[in-house]
């Protein structure tokens, strides 16, 4: 699984 | 969005918001370490920078805007309003020995070399070390007010709870994210000492005192 491009957690 | 990181984010609400509550209605931040106060500021500061280049919900900008707002309302009070209840001689911990590793490791090991994402990594790393302060602070004193150990329960069970997040966000949507995980791991064992303490005294109605 890749990195997420914008990170979507707080 | 799964129900373990929904209730994360809102065990780290409830944790800022009883922290600055305590802090206001009592007037006095006696017990509190204000230096990982700062650290939090800035963990909030340089993870949330991406609130000026993308949009990722009204939630996740609101819970932003609120942790930013919240964390340096704490700082003020702590070191500008009721600065005479701040025990400065008990928050003694060296922040320079937590902050330049960090910084070191973000430049180091991260997803991307490009100042936000850097940014993002630095705010993780130190995010996971930034309660060191206060639980030094509590082991000096030797004692803990039982409002702050709420605070701190909350602010444990957060990231644990994003643990879980975690394993469901990989068995579910096969995302996972090595850097925010092995800080999340590290950051909760950090808490387990004082959740030993929290479970079998202050859930029982003793204060938490540390055998000095």
């Amino acid at each position: 699984a890749d990195e997420p491009a914008a990170h979507d957690e707080l | 969005m799964n129900i373990f990181r929904l209730f994360g984010d809102l065990s780290h609400l409830a944790a800022i918001i009883i922290l600055l509550l305590k802090i206001w209605k009592s007037r006095s931040c006696a017990g509190i370490s204000g230096k990982s106060q700062i650290l939090f500021a800035i963990v909030f500061t340089t993870r949330y920078l991406d609130l000026l280049t993308s949009f990722i919900s009204l939630y996740n900008t609101s819970m932003k805007m609120i942790y930013i707002g919240c964390s340096y309302a704490t700082v003020y009070l702590i070191y500008a309003k009721f600065r005479a209840t701040y025990d400065g001689n008990h928050d003694s911990f060296r922040v320079e020995f937590l902050i330049v590793p960090v910084g070191g490791l973000a430049v180091l090991i991260n997803h991307d070399f490009s100042l936000l994402e850097i940014l993002w990594t630095f705010s993780i790393y130190l995010e996971s070390v930034a309660i060191l302060p206060q639980l030094f602070m509590i082991s000096k004193t030797g004692e803990a007010e039982t409002i702050t150990t709420h605070y701190l329960f909350c602010q444990g069970l957060y990231r644990a709870l994003y643990l879980i997040n975690w394993i469901w966000r990989f068995y579910f949507e096969g995302f996972f994210d090595m850097i925010a995980i092995v800080a999340g791991v590290v950051q909760t064992i950090l808490y387990c000492d004082f959740f030993y303490l929290y479970v079998t005294k202050v859930l029982k109605g003793k204060k938490l005192s540390l055998p000095a």
